[in-house]
């Protein structure tokens, strides 16, 4: 199993539709500060529901959708993305999230499997079942390390509770 | 709850000191302060580089720091494998040295899972079998260009 | 006391235009949160690198954040300016083209005042007048070697 | 004016003395991980008085002293960090701090210039009068600039507070 393709519609820094293939193996993504390397990480915990809005370094979720798209005065603006995983080599599976937000800035986030709608919770039992926890840093972000660093003792403690 | 606690940290602490011999050719362990009941303690990560005294990892300098907090990371994830990971520049700290070394911990562990690395350092980037390049021109969006897919090893 | 900010807070402002502008080829300034009686606020730093909108440090990405807190110190730097600075890897978020803009700075105001860079990155070694090595073999003391003292510019 | 020479006896990883000599302009230090870069700031900050115990990364003032010296057995241990001022082409002008640890645990620190003893504010006034503050970032250390990014609005606004 690994990720395939990564979709992002209108996320942060990326605007309109732009597709990203993967294969398995070491893949390195590099470029300029603030290009938008963090960003697609960004995507990833996004679309897996693995952080809130903070480990996404936005205030609230709505600063999430492009700039670009809530300065054009649409009455809805959204924001997509999806993550396809290959099973096995005929087997795919996909998980989208959406987020809505009108003009006033009330907004609506939903998940969905295969295009079918499901709530956060389902979406993190299926996680479970292929082994991608929320607390297992599957996702290490720009500054985690330093954070392991100046926690203190019962902190780095507890990081263990929850695998155990 | 004890005794899964106990499972996992023996599990935890034996990936770690063998991770971090392989990263930095030394002796490390985790340290529980309360051993007889964990949950009253916190833990510590006591690590000695190669051919110095044992340190904590307030006394260790910025790159032994970092080499201690990625085993003790790889460490969890060895506990509880997973696909797919993704790091963020955790290379930051790190001399060339050091990096080429974590590159290639991640070139075996990747026979396992799919790695996906953000780096800025030149022999990260060489190790890897593929890069994706992202740049963003002058108030443009981002673009994803060098979608290179053609493994160049 | 108000006098002597307001005449601090203005030069030190006029820098960080000017610094930022160099470093990052964008614009920025210091924006006081309560301008008519700074004592009752604090100090942010707001910059909007090359083509994007105005942002604060929290929305920027890591090699940007430290750009502008790097300009910042610059800018307090020059106006108290002193004999010698010691920098301890402050390029690390860095990507290449902006640690060689950083070691070019430097380059330039250490016709002024003197500059010791401790750093890992290749442009910034290669844009010193000389490098001075250190090394600690197993168990023994910090070496001090290649004290290569011919200026090689 | 510039710094013309660090000398350091026994002062963290630096076992002897090691003499150091030091050109103006721009001069880089480099090295692996944990060979003593950073502890060379240390030194400079340790003589001038710039920062306490916790600013060069050690619990107490006597961690300072080279451990190999303190497992010896001596009775005092020293370590004694000299930098020496190039004022122009004829004049020098020398600033040392040592650091004596008895057995106990108990220790004596003391500052002189030209080999004359001073306090640390007599220090302070000389140093001021050549332009070099405690508080004036002369020595960025690592994590000083993620420091100023994390700080709150109102601690960035007393950096200024404290030049002005
Ligand atoms: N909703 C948004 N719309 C448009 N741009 C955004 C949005 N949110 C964030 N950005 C921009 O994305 C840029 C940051 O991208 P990112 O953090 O991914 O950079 P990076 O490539 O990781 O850089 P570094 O190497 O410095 O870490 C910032 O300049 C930020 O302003
Ligand atoms: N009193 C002491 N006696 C002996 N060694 C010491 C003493 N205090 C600190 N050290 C050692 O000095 C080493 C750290 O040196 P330093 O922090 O200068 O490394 P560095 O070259 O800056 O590395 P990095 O590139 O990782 O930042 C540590 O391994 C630490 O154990
Ligand atoms: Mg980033
Ligand atoms: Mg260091």
């Amino acid at each position: 199993m690994y990720i395939k393709q990564l979709e992002l519609t209108n996320f942060k820094s990326f605007g309109g539709t732009t597709v990203i293939p993967l294969l398995p193996g070491f893949t390195v993504i590099s470029g300029p500060n603030g290009s938008g390397k963090s960003n697609l990480l960004d995507a990833l915990l996004f679309a897996l529901g693995l952080a809130g809005s903070k480990g996404m370094r936005a205030e609230r979720l709505p600063d999430l959708v492009n700039h670009s798209q809530t300065r054009r005065g649409h009455s809805v603006v959204e924001t997509r993305v999806t993550v396809t995983f290959a099973l096995d080599v005929e087997t795919e599976w996909r998980v989208t999230r959406r987020l809505r937000v009108t003009k006033q800035g009330t907004y609506t986030s939903t998940y969905a499997v295969n295009d079918q709608p499901c709530t956060l919770n389902e979406l993190h039992d299926q996680l479970q079942a292929f082994c991608i926890y929320p607390q297992g840093y599957n996702v290490v972000l720009q500054g985690d390390v330093t954070s392991i660093i100046s926690m203190n003792a019962k902190a780095r403690r507890e990081i263990i509770d929850e695998l155990a | 709850r004890h005794q899964s606690f106990r499972e996992a940290f023996d599990a935890v602490n034996a990936n770690f000191q063998t991770i971090f011999a392989t990263l930095s050719d030394g002796d490390g362990y985790l340290q529980l302060e309360s051993p007889e009941d964990p949950f009253a303690g916190g833990l510590n990560l006591v690590a000695h580089p190669k051919g110095k005294p044992v340190q904590r990892l307030a006394s260790m300098s910025g790159g032994e720091k970092s080499l201690t907090a990625l085993s003790f990371i790889f460490a969890l994830q060895r506990y509880r494998p997973s696909p797919f990971y993704a790091f963020d520049e955790v290379d930051m700290f790190l001399d060339g040295a050091n990096v080429e070394r974590l590159a290639k911990m991640i070139q075996q562990q990747s026979q396992e899972a799919q790695f996906i690395v953000v780096s800025l350092r030149r022999p990260m980037i060489e190790a890897a079998q593929r890069t994706i390049g992202v740049t963003q021109a002058r108030g443009q969006h981002t673009q994803v260009i060098g979608l290179d897919l053609t493994a160049h090893h």
